[in-house]
């Protein structure tokens, strides 16, 4: 199973994660 | 049996014309029954008849029974295991597959009563604490990818791309598929430029919905005032929760509070779902391993509209998949929920497998994913929607907060 998440934000949004990472409910995956 | 293959004389002998004669019948007409039952043709919306084509994966592997497979695979893992085999068995999978057993709520392994309970399991509180910012996960899992949405391409793996409104629901010539949340550039785009769905291309205009706008009847038809006829996608209202409950007054105000004077209105037709100017369109794929956890929760503060159910095809998403397959979440079942956070649109969308066909969401449970009728090819534009404006008469939908449960995978 697969969640794809799309939605809006300004330019300056910054992701927190690297393609292959493990993350967990909770666990940041981008700031603006 | 060597005797009887050695022995026994092989008479041939020509069959009556009449049973030839039935037995082309019957070929001819289980053909015709499946070419009426799968359109394989469509029309833009000048009229245009245009063919649907699929790579010769999707032809391969859609001939194999991937729906009965994933039904039978969920009914096998329903069966009740008896007791005295359970911490055993469920032990052995979390090994094979990696699960953390300490974490889990119950901790009693006995208390489940089969595979696919144990599959659902939830977690001890603050068993996942929720970071405090703008977009966190909504499951334990692998990010596949992440990135700006380019020209409305979502890339699957490098290279490979999908369109963003086969994801999320595409307008067709009718007016009820038209989408007001795929967001879109602000800046204006010639109207000759195309989008490709599955080898359809569709104008700019019939993207957006441009005739719909226009169209008085489809406006009222939106606001609930009449129905079409002629939809197939009928539009209800099909919030659950009740708005007087303390939990979701509690949540409604977080929400609100959060959506603060930054908020979007409530997206209509007329809005159609544009981009913030300077904003941009963002997207992150998360893949769930058969080890995980596979609850999901709300990756932010938002409030959820509206939902569209795609019954399509079960293929596995794995990673071996998803690089060799294109248009692969575009042709799965999946359920898009639409709406909108501080900064604008939203959008999260579960998509099915093989092996975990069904989608539950906790707030929608008229939702019924994975089942027994074989759904009608992955065509561009084909789901279900149903809107959730009364869960809360002061957001128009229903309010989550980060990091709560909003529902999640079972097998088969």
């Amino acid at each position: 199973s697969t969640i794809v998440l799309v939605y809006e934000a300004p330019p300056n949004f910054q992701f927190n994660i690297t393609p292959g990472q493990k993350v967990r409910v909770g666990q940041a995956l981008g700031d603006v | 049996v060597a005797d009887a293959w050695n022995n026994t004389p092989t008479k041939w002998y020509p069959l009556p014309i009449g049973v030839g004669a039935l037995l082309l019948a019957a070929v001819q007409f289980r053909k015709e029954q499946r070419k009426r039952n799968e359109p394989e043709v469509v029309t833009d919306g000048n009229g245009t008849v245009v063919k649907v084509k699929h790579p010769w994966q999707v032809n391969v592997l859609g001939a194999l029974p991937l729906r009965n497979l994933s039904r039978l695979w969920g009914y096998l893992n329903s069966l009740e295991l008896p007791v005295w085999a359970r911490p055993t068995g469920y032990r052995l999978y979390a090994w094979v597959f990696g699960c953390n057993l300490n974490e889990i709520e119950p901790s009693d392994l006995r208390s489940y009563k089969s595979l696919g309970d144990f599959f659902y399991r939830g977690l001890k509180p603050g068993a996942r604490p929720v970071a405090n910012t703008a977009l966190v996960s909504p499951a334990d899992g692998t990010v596949i990818h992440f990135g700006v949405i380019d020209d409305h391409q979502i890339e699957q793996v490098k290279g490979v791309t999908y369109s963003v409104d086969a994801l999320l629901g595409i307008p067709s010539s009718n007016p009820a598929h038209e989408v007001e949340f795929a967001a879109r550039p602000t800046a204006d785009v010639d109207d000759q430029e195309f989008a490709s769905v599955n080898g359809i291309d569709y104008s700019l205009g019939q993207l957006l919905g441009h005739t719909a706008l226009e169209d008085p009847e489809a406006e009222a038809m939106e606001e609930g005032t009449i129905s079409r006829p002629d939809s197939p996608t009928g539009i209800k209202d099909v919030s659950t929760t009740p708005n007087d409950s303390v939990d979701h007054l509690q949540k409604t105000a977080e929400v609100a509070a959060t959506l603060g004077s930054q908020s979007t209105p409530p997206l209509t037709r007329k809005a159609t779902g544009r981009v913030k100017p300077g904003n941009q369109l963002y997207f992150t794929v998360i893949y769930l391993a058969p080890g995980d956890y596979h609850r999901f929760h709300s990756p932010t503060a938002w409030v959820v509209e509206r939902r569209r159910h795609f019954a399509g095809e079960l293929f596995s998403v794995s990673p071996f998949l998803v690089k060799r397959l294109a248009n692969l979440f575009v042709l799965n079942e999946r359920v898009a929920l639409l709406g909108r956070w501080r900064y604008g649109f939203f959008g999260m969308v579960p998509v099915g497998a093989t092996n975990v066909g069904s989608i539950k969401v906790n707030f929608d449970k008229k939702l019924r994913t994975n089942l027994p009728e074989r759904p009608a090819p992955p065509s561009p534009g084909t789901y279900s929607e149903a809107t959730y404006h009364s869960a809360s008469a002061l957001l128009r939908g229903q309010p989550l907060v980060a990091g709560q449960e909003m529902g999640g995978f079972c097998l088969g």
